[in-house]
């Protein structure tokens, strides 16, 4: 979750 | 996803598709870098690698997909298309961007956030990024008579991650755990390159003249 979080940037 | 992410993500697409509206428009891509579009596009690529494997959200995918088209479609009409092709400035767009890939990339190989390959290249994406759109301003200040659409591209380009700094303050602030150090001082970096490019452009705004950068 942590890392999916860390990629929710464009 | 907050306002300043938004606004951010918009003006970056707006950029996209100011470019597009240029070369459609005016069938010519004359002060457009090539250099610069193929390292966007090496960027993209180098980001977005988890398109198909991690899927965050349907807006997420989508803004991926346009960002990775619209580069890719860019790059072909400027080398490929047999009216817009002749209009590349190719003499002044000569910028030697493996002088910035290379040192991105060996750069991506030593600070990153863990070293795998697809964290290698999204670390690289995030530096490439900062330094792309130099080819296209060394191009700009080569070129006289800037038309007001490649301002704009370029101006709204930068603004985006200007606008992506005040993100990462409100979810610094606001997200206990957020930290993203390696991409909160690349877009420092990236957004201090265009100062010099807004000064000239808002100054040529306010006094209502023609666009013009110093060589």
């Amino acid at each position: 979750a942590e890392e999916k979080e860390a990629k929710d940037e464009l | 996803m907050n306002i300043f992410r938004l606004a951010g993500d918009m003006m970056h697409l707006f950029s996209i598709i100011v470019l597009l509206l240029k070369i459609n428009a005016t069938r010519s891509c004359r002060g457009v870098s090539l250099k610069t579009q193929e390292l966007y596009a090496i960027v993209f690529v180098c980001r977005y690698l988890d398109l198909f494997t991690s899927f965050i959200s349907l807006y997420n995918t989508t803004m991926k997909l346009i960002f990775l088209l619209s580069t890719f479609t860019i790059i072909y009409w400027m080398r490929f298309h047999k009216v817009i092709r002749v209009t590349y400035d190719r003499e002044q767009d000569t910028f030697r961007y493996q002088f910035l890939i290379l040192p991105c990339f060996l750069l991506a190989l030593v600070l990153n956030n863990e070293f795998s390959a697809m964290e290698v290249l999204w670390t690289f994406s995030i530096y490439l990024e900062a330094v792309a759109i130099l080819p296209q301003l060394v191009l700009l200040q080569r070129t006289n008579n800037i038309d007001n659409l490649t301002g704009n591209y370029v101006f709204l380009l930068g603004s985006y991650r200007a606008l992506y700094i005040l993100n990462w303050i409100y979810r610094f602030m606001t997200e206990p755990n957020y930290r993203q150090y390696l991409v909160w001082i690349s877009g420092i970096v990236q957004t201090i390159v265009y100062i010099d490019f807004f000064y000239y452009y808002i100054r040529s705004w306010r006094n209502n003249e023609k666009l013009s950068l110093p060589a």
